[in-house]
Order: structure tokens, then sequence, then C-alpha cells
């Protein structure tokens, strides 16, 4: 994986065969898991980074639940060789990984992700089919058990923010429940979307803030100071729906709901030039900004066990 | 595929509850086939909208007519697709996976 190329977008095949490169070279600290099968049965894959223990606390990363967010899948990529790369000589990450794990899924969203290499290039839902149904797809950043149905979704299926029949009915969104309730030691929950420069947290579907509303923000505070360090990228933060608009059927509404505290929603680059179409040469510096506040993030919930 | 010659990206930023109004109108109007890329969300804040061909004209002419200004982000959407799959083969060509 050092001679990968990650300054270049990939197709799903090269995803996951680095993955299992990344896997293969390092037995002692990466292992892949398959979670659950897409629509179309392509495989979920999660990279477990863990220096031993069983059920230690965790941290789980996700990007490209909206396939066209390719800049999301790209730091996927890009994280998970970051974490190889400084599990030893990172202090930070070092003392993170003594405690926790990390989960990172790097294509939530495989059936999607497909359709935008081959099809088209704007898909952002899944790719289920149902009966009776002109479209196809599910927003799956609104298929979650969270005000589920709610304002801030559509119930029409064409439309991009369709809700889908029921909450959990993408099975890309069931195997990500299932493995957080299997799981139930997830201590920091962060699903990666782009664009607009974003950080945020709960929620969504409601205006009542979160109980821990002032912690989040203050995270949030630092870990968007230390994003813009590097490279001046401004971001806006705080909750979902102050921030940008409501939102019912989120992921991270749902993941705050189960008891996981630190859940945040990122909206990576693009400032307003390119959007979804983001230059690969901004593959790099977009996830080095980011990985920068993962660490914020990381540490304060490796720092403040509950 | 999907192709997107002669489609744009406009940006536009309403700065009164009246322009905002009339941009959340766009997005019931199906026919347009509009794709929100930024969803309307308050005032000051940019709403970036993909626009089909067929749909440049009276998408243009509605915010014309209502004295929304707006800027053209992206003038060629196709463009923008086409070179990132030229990147993605070039560098496939480059460096195969071992």
């Amino acid at each position: 994986t050092n001679t990968f190329d990650y300054t270049t977008y990939h197709s799903l095949d090269e995803i996951y065969a680095f993955m299992d490169l990344l896997v293969a070279e390092n037995p002692n600290l990466v292992s892949k898991l398959e979670i659950g099968q897409s629509t179309e049965n392509r495989p979920l894959y999660v990279l477990k980074f863990s220096k031993g223990g069983t059920n230690r606390p965790a941290i789980w990363i996700d990007t490209g639940i909206h396939s066209r967010e390719w800049v999301t899948q790209a730091s996927g990529v890009w994280f998970a060789k970051k974490i190889v790369q400084d599990h030893e000589n990172d202090e930070g990450l070092a003392s993170i990984l003594d405690k926790m794990d990390i989960f990172l899924e790097i294509v939530t969203n495989p059936d999607g992700f497909v359709f935008t290499q081959t099809q088209n290039r704007m898909w952002r839902k899944t790719r289920s089919k149902r009966s009776g149904s002109l479209c196809i797809g599910v927003d799956p950043n609104r298929n979650w058990d969270a005000g589920f149905g709610g304002p801030g979704a559509s119930g029409n299926p064409c439309s991009e923010t369709y809700h889908g029949p029921y909450a959990n009915s993408e099975p890309e969104v069931k195997a990500i429940v299932d493995f957080v309730k299997s799981h139930g030691n997830i201590k920091a929950f962060i699903s990666i979307h782009s664009y607009s420069q974003l950080l945020l947290y709960p929620y969504g579907y409601t205006r009542t803030p979160v109980p821990d509303q002032k912690e989040l923000h203050e995270i949030s505070e630092k870990a968007v100071a230390a994003l813009s360090s590097l490279y001046g990228t401004s971001y806006k933060y705080g909750s979902i729906i102050t921030t940008i608009y409501q939102a019912s059927g989120g992921t991270i509404d749902w993941t705050y709901n189960q008891g996981i505290k630190y859940s945040f929603t990122f909206e990576l680059r693009d400032t307003g030039r390119y959007g979804f179409l983001l230059p690969a040469k901004q593959i790099v510096p977009t996830a080095q900004e980011t990985w920068l506040a993962l660490q914020v993030i990381m540490q304060h919930a490796r720092d403040h066990p509950y | 595929t999907e192709t997107f010659v002669g489609h744009q990206v406009l940006r536009i930023v309403p700065t009164t509850d009246e322009e905002l109004q009339k941009v959340e109108e766009l997005q019931n109007l199906e026919e347009l086939q509009l794709d929100f890329w930024l969803a309307p969300r308050g005032l000051g804040h940019p709403v970036d909208v993909h626009v089909p061909f067929p749909s440049l004209q009276p998408v243009k002419a509605h915010l014309e007519a209502n004295g929304i200004s707006y800027s053209i982000m992206i003038q060629d959407v196709q463009a923008l697709v086409d070179h990132e799959q030229t990147e993605m083969l070039r560098s496939r060509r480059q460096l195969p996976l071992s």
C-alpha cells in the first residue's frame, strides 16, 4: 500500500483490494469484518484497528454513505493508511489505540458507489428497488430510526431525500445498526459526508438541544480549530438543525439516542467551486486536515470515558 | 450512462425571505429535474443547484424575473466528469496495485 495512489479516485474493486493489502501487511493491527451485504449483494466491509483485547471501547468512522461524495471514500482510504503508518510513532494515536479500537467503513454504500462509476456520477442514494415505485433508491441518511419519516425527509421515492418505506429498510443502514447494537461499546460515531465544510452534532430532527450540547459544541470548536490550522480551510459547526436545516432519520441522531455521546457528522470540502466534483489533487489535503479534527474527537473520547 | 453535457451548476445566495421562497419554489418543480447539491437553508447560505441543459433557460428566466442574482459555479458538468475519468485512467496506467 506504499505504492497505492492516494491522490486519485479509485473504483470499488481497487478500494477493496487496498483493504485486503493493508490487512495482509499489518495482521497484528488491522482486520476486515463483513457486517452485511448491500441490496445488490455486495459485501459491506469494515476495517478494525485494534491492539488486542475484546470488546474494548471503540470509535466508529464511516465514509461514502452518499455515494457521489467521492472525496469521503478517498479520505477513508487515506485515514486507513494513516492509522497504520502512525499507530506507533504518533503519541496521540498510539494512546488512543492503547485503550480503544477504531472501526472504519470506507464504502458504506457500495451499490451507489459503483453506480456513480458506471452509470450516473451524481447518484446519491442506495439502489434498492421496490414494486410499485417508479424510482430507485433511498437516502441512507434519512432511513435511521430517529424521527424517521418526520419533516426534513421526503416520502416521495423519486426524491433525493426519500426516507424509505420504513426505518432501517436499507441493508446498508441495518448492517450498521446491528453492528452498533451487538458491539455495545462504541463511544464515538463519526459519519463523513461532503460538501460544505461543516462539523455537525445532533439533533437534526428536532430543535430540542441534546443534553450534551455544551460539550459537543466545545469539542467541535477545538476540532475545527485543528482542522483549519493546516490549510486555513474555514468550517462552521453546530447542531444539524441550527446549522443547516431540519433532517429526520439521520445517522448521528440515531447513534446519539443509542447513548453514543460523541456523535458527529462532517461535511468536507468543497468551498463552492466544484461541489461533489472536487479535483483529485484536493483529496490528500482534505484528508490531512480532516484527520487533525478526527484526532481531537478521538482523544476527547479517550480522555472522557463514560 | 447518464451524461451531463451542457448541464450547469448555479450558485444562488438568497438575501431576502422572498428570494429564499422563490428558490424553494424551484424545489417543487419536478419537471425541471433539478438536483440541489446544497439545499436552501437560510438567508446568506449558498444554494447550489445542478440544472440539466433543457431547464437552464426557464430556471434562469425564473431567477432573473424575480431579481435573484446567481453565479455559474460549474459551466459544464460533463467537462468536469470527463476530467475526473481521465485522471483515474491515467493513474491506473501508472501504478496498478501490486
